[in-house]
């Protein structure tokens, strides 16, 4: 869980955007 | 479902925790999604703990079965043996 | 009779299914990521050789949501466990604010099930 919370809130912060939204979970999902 | 509820709630606790540490928001569809996704994997986790004891003819899971289902990854690997040793300890 | 294919087989592969030089194929490699909550001792090896192609783990996302068909073998547990994941973010995606899973779920909850 702490992965997939780390990567997935690492990607909406390199989009610049304020909210981790399920576009960035699917992004990171396949690494997990 | 009570599992899974609990499950959720935790899951829920530590993106609370990672959002304060890194400045940021998760949606509640993503705190689901992200439970959903780690109950899933705890059912594969727990056929293969379960397989991995049953292979060397063990009735109970150990340690050594829990190094086994990380073995794909040497830093999860090291993770999971230096948590195992304080343990021992 | 034999493990070792034929003169015959061996020039049939040659010619039809051995990858050439001018094919111009680069060596494929799975791209190396690290851990973020460990911390990541791994050293991630840099290679820098032009002719190798990185895939994308997300560049097919759109489609791992529903499973294509198999021909004798089926998918893996993890396999189907990854497209049912995908499958319930895309369900969820049209959802604003309220949460239908969170909502649900929460009902079952015990506060002493919480360590």
């Amino acid at each position: 869980v702490q992965e997939a919370v780390a990567r997935a809130a690492r990607q909406a912060k390199s989009e610049d955007l304020p909210t981790v939204d399920l576009e960035h979970l699917e992004k990171v999902l396949p690494q997990l | 479902e009570r599992l899974k509820a609990a499950v959720h709630y935790t899951v829920g606790c530590l993106c609370q925790e990672v959002a304060e540490e890194k400045g940021i928001e998760f949606s509640k569809q993503t705190i689901a999604a992200v439970s959903e996704i780690t109950f899933s994997q705890c059912e594969i986790f727990a056929k293969d703990l379960e397989m991995f004891a049953r292979h060397a003819k063990r009735s109970t899971i150990n340690t050594e079965d829990v190094k086994l289902l990380a073995r794909r990854s040497r830093s999860l690997l090291n993770y999971i043996t230096q948590k195992s040793e304080e343990l021992a300890s | 009779e034999h493990w070792a294919l034929t003169s015959e087989e061996f020039e049939v592969w040659d010619r039809l299914y051995r990858i050439q030089d001018s094919d111009g194929i680069k060596n494929v490699k799975l791209p190396q990521v690290r851990f973020e909550s460990i911390r990541d001792m791994e050293e991630i090896k840099e290679s820098c050789n032009e002719n190798i192609h990185e895939l994308s783990l997300t560049e097919w996302r759109i489609w791992q949501n529903r499973p294509f068909p198999t021909h004798m073998v089926d998918h893996s547990d993890r396999c189907n466990n990854f497209i049912s994941i995908m499958e319930k973010i895309e369900l969820m995606r049209h959802e604003e604010g309220a949460c239908t899973y969170d909502s649900e779920l929460m009902t079952y909850l015990h506060k002493d099930d919480i360590i």
